[in-house]
């Protein structure tokens, strides 16, 4: 059986709101580690991998390892359903075929549950390897949103390029072109408002903005995102989800064939 | 010209 509270009940409806445009159906696996999910999304150019580790949970209750399948809408619909300041609990049976949420008032005095029923999805799961990038960004999240919004007017593709001068944004359509350049700024009085870049290498890749904007939707979990670029691979941009886990979502670059 | 690669180029089933 498996019994998953959690105090901080909209992390969850924040953490559903940043993926279920991107996937349509995951599974949720279960495990002593925590709540996690790997999908990609329909046409295989995008990948999120979703950790909440069981210590973030006030009680972790998974007796062995569960996989359940969901359907990424209906569960956002549930958890719409969910006040902000609701505690939420993820309940299931081992072997059965529902999930139900519960969510309970702060006060206590109102407590709702909705069953979820549960899908067989036949997804693969990836190996992603560990890596050592050629450049890292951090920056805030709002800004990195900002720029994704802004340069989606304009083209389709971003090339993002790290230098020693920065990080630069750059797009090209049929109304012109658009060049974002941020410089590393560390001297900022909140350190999440700080640009941070390291370089070990420099590097140069063109991605699709429609899923850098998507991945966006994932801005209300934390004040700061992380950019981590190899030429050799998928750019990883990187959400903390409180100090529980993370959303990495991993996308495929364009390439000259 | 450049074209969309998968995600499965660079990542293997495990």
């Amino acid at each position: 059986m498996l019994e998953l509270r959690l105090v901080q009940g909209s992390l969850l409806k924040k953490v559903l709101e940043s993926i279920k445009d991107l996937v349509n159906d995951a599974n949720f696996d279960c495990s002593s580690t925590g709540f996690s999910l790997q999908a990609m999304d329909s046409s295989h150019v995008a990948l999120v991998s979703l950790l909440l580790r069981s210590e973030g949970f006030e009680h972790y209750r998974c007796d062995r390892n569960l996989s359940m399948g969901m359907n990424l809408g209906n569960m956002s619909k549930m958890l719409k359903c969910a006040g902000n300041d609701d505690i939420i609990t993820i309940k299931a049976d081992d072997g059965g075929d529902t999930v139900t949420f519960m969510f309970e008032s702060p006060t206590q005095d109102k407590i709702a549950d909705f069953e979820m029923k549960l899908m067989d999805i036949d997804s693969e799961h990836l190996g992603i390897p560990d890596a050592e990038y050629h450049s890292i960004v951090r920056m805030p999240s709002s800004e990195f949103q900002r720029i994704c919004k802004d340069l989606s007017t304009i083209g389709d593709t971003v090339v993002i390029s790290v230098t020693k001068e920065g990080v630069k944004f750059s797009t090209a359509g049929d109304i012109g072109t658009a060049n974002i350049v941020l410089r590393q700024n560390t001297t900022v009085d909140k350190p999440e408002d700080a640009i941070v870049i390291e370089m070990n290498e420099p590097v140069s890749l063109s991605f699709a903005l429609r899923y850098m904007n998507s991945f966006t939707k994932a801005t209300p979990l934390s004040d700061t995102v992380t950019i981590s670029l190899s030429s050799e691979l998928p750019v990883v941009v990187e959400y903390k989800v409180a100090e529980m886990g993370y959303i990495r979502y991993y996308l495929a670059p364009k390439i000259e064939e | 010209l450049k074209s969309q690669a998968r995600i499965s180029r660079f990542f293997r089933c495990s």
